[in-house]
């Protein structure tokens, strides 16, 4: 572990006499190797590095007794603080439907991450939501989604392979808007962040659409591009959030500081598992011991 | 000739970073440095660097290379397993259209009886390649279909068989017990089915992929890799540590969504683009 690790780092420092501020170095790089580990993303780390040294840690790390527990301390707080600060409300004081849109990139549980989000407004906040897929093009999407929404006996919107991507929404949103639902949800296919066309595509689905939160969907054992991926879509569209899945495994998680990182986006929640309950409020602080390791 | 000195030591700390940029991680990055550096002794032009760094991660993948099972007069029976999302679906679409040019009709198994639309997504998947589905209704028993699929596949003479089966983390230990009993009722029917059994990644996929490599190799007897979404901006660096040190290849590189999206894994392409 990092607290075995600097533990030894500050042992063979105490052994050459008093720590100083330039022996934190050593102490700091074997943060970074922990935040590389956990797959943060190379340039995201070495700006948190710099920002960890600036904010003058030495001072407090040099007169502690167990100086490795205290520096683990102060980076898990600086991660904590990084990612987030604590667990976000998801932002539901609009006039009525609050519009959502889920994106991301293939496979990363978009449309898993909408039943339960649809599943979390109407058992906790009470809502009634609406679902409706405009993925075109994976085989039986559409079909995963009425599954699904039959599985939480929430209403799915009316939506076909040969249609515009944009109509499905666009009536799916009138729909709310006449029916008394108050949130939409709009699931969108997978799709690289550098397919210009498909990127063209979400921006006129956000553009006529207009949702209220654009939450990009990320797989919580996504690598080094997960900083690349996140900066792609924020550009495009400007994301309100993001949901965090498949944090079941035993990934790390460092894409979450990479995401959070490039973008500035809150991670709201987390994805716990396949069953459609396993989902909560994202806690920032939680993530960051995991980050470390 | 750059000698030990500072502007060495900053090229090969430079290739390392490009490296761990590619998700090859931290370890594998630095053994692979560290093997070149000490080859080449410190002396050397950046161009020889460069080219002895590719020189090496190439070994390291072809090393592993082996051909195919050979199941003799048998059905070939391939398994897909791999984590949620990964691609497996989709991939065994693409080699159904594959095989089936190449050897003659396919079965594909649709194992997967757990997930929403599931089977129903691997059934237009078949229509559109012209493979025949053996499927149950959700809910039923994966090893069951995959010994009718086997079954029948004996019975009419088809070559290949190819077993989709339901995404699970290597987490969950009831569902790498489900998945080696898949594996063992299909070797039921036909003895050393299945011939291959390939773990699907993501190539967007951090270090997490070791560990997946790890633990579905405890549960089958992993045969080889396929690197899935390789024409995304990540360069799929972990298939070299999983070469390494689980002797694993990687079989093909799914590169899209479209059912012509695979191709055979070339090392040596695969190598140039790691540092493109
Ligand atoms: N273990 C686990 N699996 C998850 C989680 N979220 C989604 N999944 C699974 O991940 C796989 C992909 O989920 P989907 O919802 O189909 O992903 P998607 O982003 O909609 O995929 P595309 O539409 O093809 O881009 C499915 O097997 C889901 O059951 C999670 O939090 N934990
Ligand atoms: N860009 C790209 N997308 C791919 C590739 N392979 C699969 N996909 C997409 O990834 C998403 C998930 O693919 P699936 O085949 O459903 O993945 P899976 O592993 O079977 O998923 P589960 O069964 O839910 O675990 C789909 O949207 C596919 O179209 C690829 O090589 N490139
Ligand atoms: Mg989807
Ligand atoms: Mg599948």
């Amino acid at each position: 572990t990092l607290s075995d690790r600097l533990e030894g780092v500050f042992k063979k420092l105490r052994g050459q006499g008093r720590i100083t501020e330039r022996n934190i170095e050593e102490a700091l790089r074997e943060v970074r190797l922990a935040l590389l580990e956990a797959d943060v993303n190379i340039a995201v780390v070495r700006e948190f590095i710099e920002h960890v040294k600036s904010k003058a840690l030495g001072q407090e790390v040099l007169r502690s007794l167990t100086p490795e527990q205290h520096l683990i301390k102060f980076v898990a707080a600086e991660l904590a603080v990084v990612m987030g600060g604590q667990a976000r409300e998801l932002d539901l004081k609009v006039r009525p439907p609050v519009k959502l849109m889920l994106v991301g990139l293939q496979g990363s549980g978009k449309t898993t991450s909408l039943a339960k989000l649809a599943r979390f407004l109407k058992v906790e906040r009470k809502r009634r939501p609406l679902m409706v897929s405009t993925d075109v093009r994976r085989p039986a999407a559409m079909e995963q989604l009425r599954v699904l929404g039959a599985q939480l006996d929430i209403p799915v919107a009316e939506s076909h392979e040969n249609e515009d991507p944009v109509d499905i929404a666009e009536r799916a949103v009138k729909r709310a808007e006449l029916g008394g639902f108050d949130a939409v949800l709009i699931d969108t296919a997978g799709r690289l962040q550098i397919d210009t066309e498909l990127m063209d595509e979400l921006a006129r689905l956000k553009a006529v659409a207009r949702p209220h939160h654009t939450i990009l969907v990320a797989d919580a054992m996504t690598g080094q591009e997960a900083a690349n991926v996140a900066q792609g879509f924020h550009a495009r569209l400007q994301l309100s959030g993001v949901i965090l899945t498949k944090l079941d495994s035993d990934a790390r998680g460092g894409a979450a500081l990479s995401i959070r990182s490039v973008t500035g986006a809150p991670i709201l929640f987390a994805g716990l598992g396949e069953k459609l309950e396993a989902f909560e409020v994202f806690h920032p602080d939680r993530l960051a011991s995991r980050i470390l390791g | 000739v750059l000698g030990g000195g500072a502007q060495g030591k900053q090229l090969y700390e430079e290739l390392e970073e490009a490296l761990i940029g590619a998700d090859v991680g931290v370890e594998a990055s630095a053994r692979i440095v560290q093997a070149v550096r000490d080859d080449l002794k410190n002396e050397a032009h950046p161009e020889t660097v460069r080219a002895a760094l590719k020189a090496e991660i190439e070994r390291v993948l072809e090393s592993v290379e082996r051909p195919a099972a050979d199941s003799g007069d048998e059905p070939l029976v391939v398994m897909l397993v791999g984590v949620n999302g990964a691609g497996k679906t989709t991939t065994l679409a693409k080699l159904a259209a594959r095989f089936k040019a190449e050897r003659g009709p396919v079965i594909v198994a649709a194992a997967d009886t757990f997930r929403a639309a599931a089977i129903d997504q691997l059934e237009v998947w078949c229509n559109r390649v012209g493979a025949e589905i053996i499927k149950q209704k959700q809910g039923s028993d994966p090893a069951a279909i995959a010994f009718d699929a086997v079954a029948a596949a004996r019975a009419r003479g088809i070559k290949t068989v190819l077993i989709d089966t339901a995404g699970r983390l290597q987490t969950k230990s009831n569902l790498m017990e489900e998945l080696k009993k898949i594996a063992r009722v299909a070797g039921r029917n036909l003895p050393g089915a299945p011939h291959e059994t390939w773990l699907v990644l993501d190539a967007t996929t951090g270090q997490n992929a070791l560990s997946q490599a790890q633990v579905f190799k405890e549960a089958v007897p992993l045969t080889g890799v396929i690197l899935a979404k390789l024409d995304s901006t990540a360069k799929g660096g972990v298939v070299i540590a999983i070469a390494d040190r689980m002797k694993l290849p990687v079989r093909f590189v799914g590169i899209g969504e479209s059912v012509e999206d695979l191709r055979p894994f070339d090392a040596h392409e695969f190598v140039e683009a790691l540092f493109e």
